[in-house]
């Protein structure tokens, strides 16, 4: 659903961003 | 087939895809969804997590939103 796509990418932008 | 899968999620795949254009984290995961790859949500985040930080792709806005892009 786009909803769990949303809490996907939601979730990956926050790893990421603990990286940078 | 429920089990097989058509699309792996693996370095090189992504490579490609950022080397063609830039794309944002939602972009990404739509190229490897789940149903496609056979991997978990969380396992899905993980992977491509590890991948973007190995590959430490350059970073632009594009209308507001960040976008990963490689040059060959």
């Amino acid at each position: 659903s786009s909803s769990e796509a949303d809490e996907m990418a939601a979730a990956l932008d926050a790893e990421l961003n603990d990286f940078m | 087939t429920p089990s097989s899968s058509d699309v792996q999620l693996t370095e090189e795949a992504v490579r490609r895809y950022l080397i063609r254009k830039p794309m944002t984290t939602k972009d990404l995961l739509k190229k490897f969804q789940t149903k496609r790859t056979g991997l978990s949500s969380e396992q899905t985040v993980n992977v491509l997590a590890q991948i973007l930080k190995r590959l430490n792709p350059e970073r632009k806005n594009v209308n507001d939103k960040m976008h990963f892009y490689l040059t060959e």
